[in-house]
């Protein structure tokens, strides 16, 4: 997956993820393509949860899931997740909680729960904080205001890294694709150089939504394993999913 | 290492989406949290269980192609249909709606929903 919140120069934010999955999950050599990600993009749907007819929360979803992996409630906060892969990963989590040790929750509900419940960017970062999980992840979080952009790297049980936009000296757009930022990326699947080349040549002046599109849509940032691309815009209650595919020549991950 | 041979230059007016790329809009659906957990995925799900058993089909093909025998898949869903059972109110019942409404084994769609947490080592 990559990820980008990023901020134009007048501090309005832009949220957007390309959603990469089922690498190693059958590969598909008649079409040169991976078949769980052929077969997740007729279930991805745009989902507009309801109560009392008026909008809670919008999200970019698979049928069948009742987590949430891109999300957003309009006016207030969008959020993310990204896949971040560790030795000490989910079937420990999910050991621990046949073994009756529930004190964590699954990336999937929490995520949930978040876009339900939270009432402010603040308190929907320190619920992502805070929360023991079953498994490690990335949580990408964007909000409706100057500052208000940041990369949370959890652990199973802790928080190892907030990465915020814009204050303090730091930069205009936070991205990730599934390593720690400050490390560098398996070099046989680095995305993050080629976006990041991209997202610098844009600049905060000219950021936007349908630049953001460009970025996330070329090779290989956009690969054989994208599904789809959501784009975010809090400010404006805006959020579109579009399903894509990787024509050849591209790379399988 | 040489460089990436797939690799382009960064796009320009790629937006709106079209061309070779570009497979669709995703299909929006209102979620109504009014409704008993059980019947909210209703609709959404009947529109997409033919979809939906593609894909636990695919899952559980893979599955046996790595434990031919058949055994460990069996296991596996007969544990995660037990699981289900400890999932937090409202998704535990929220998945026991979607195994209904679908047709497709709860274990099944109880492995669709934790796949992250088996997949993350």
């Amino acid at each position: 997956c990559t990820s980008i919140v990023a901020e134009d120069k007048t501090g309005k934010l832009y949220h957007a993820r390309n959603l990469d999955f089922g690498l190693f999950l059958g590969w598909d050599v008649k079409n040169s393509s991976w078949t769980i990600t052929e077969e997740l993009r007729p279930l991805t749907v745009s989902l507009d949860f309801q109560r009392n007819n008026k909008t809670v929360f919008k999200s970019s979803n698979f049928a069948g899931y009742v987590g949430m992996v891109s999300g957003m409630k309009p006016g207030i906060f969008s959020l993310t997740m990204n896949e971040r892969f560790s030795i000490d990963g989910g079937y420990i989590g999910i050991f621990q909680w046949i073994l009756g040790k529930r004190d964590g929750m699954w990336m999937g509900f929490l995520t949930r729960a978040v876009l339900e419940n939270s009432t402010s960017y603040e308190d929907a970062k320190d619920q992502l904080t805070k929360t023991k999980l079953l498994a490690p992840a990335y949580f990408i979080l964007g909000g409706n205001r100057t500052g208000q952009g940041c990369v949370i790297t959890r652990s199973r049980l802790s928080t190892l890294d907030i990465w915020n936009i814009n204050t303090n000296g730091g930069p205009w757009y936070v991205l990730e694709t599934n390593y720690d930022h400050w490390e560098d990326p398996f070099v046989l699947d680095d995305r993050r150089t080629p976006a990041r080349r991209c997202m610098d040549r844009i600049t905060p002046e000219n950021i936007s939504l349908p630049t953001i599109f460009d970025v996330l849509t070329t090779k290989p940032v956009l690969n054989k394993l994208t599904v789809s691309t959501t784009l975010i815009s809090v400010t404006d209650s805006r959020i579109e999913t579009y399903l894509l595919g990787c024509p050849d020549p591209c790379n399988p991950w | 290492l040489a460089k990436d041979p797939y690799a382009e230059e960064c796009r320009n007016e790629s937006y709106p989406p079209s061309g070779p790329r570009f497979k669709g809009n995703a299909p929006v659906y209102i979620i109504n949290l009014d409704l008993p957990p059980s019947k909210r995925w209703d609709q959404l799900i009947n529109d997409k269980k033919v979809q939906l058993k593609t894909l636990t089909d695919t899952m559980r093909g893979i599955m046996t192609a790595f434990f031919p025998s058949g055994k460990v898949v069996h296991i596996l869903e007969k544990e995660l249909t037990l699981l289900s059972a400890t999932l937090p109110y409202p998704f535990r019942e929220e998945i026991e709606g979607i195994a209904k409404a679908s047709g497709i084994p709860l274990g099944e769609i109880v492995m669709f929903n934790v796949f992250y947490e088996i997949f993350t080592v």
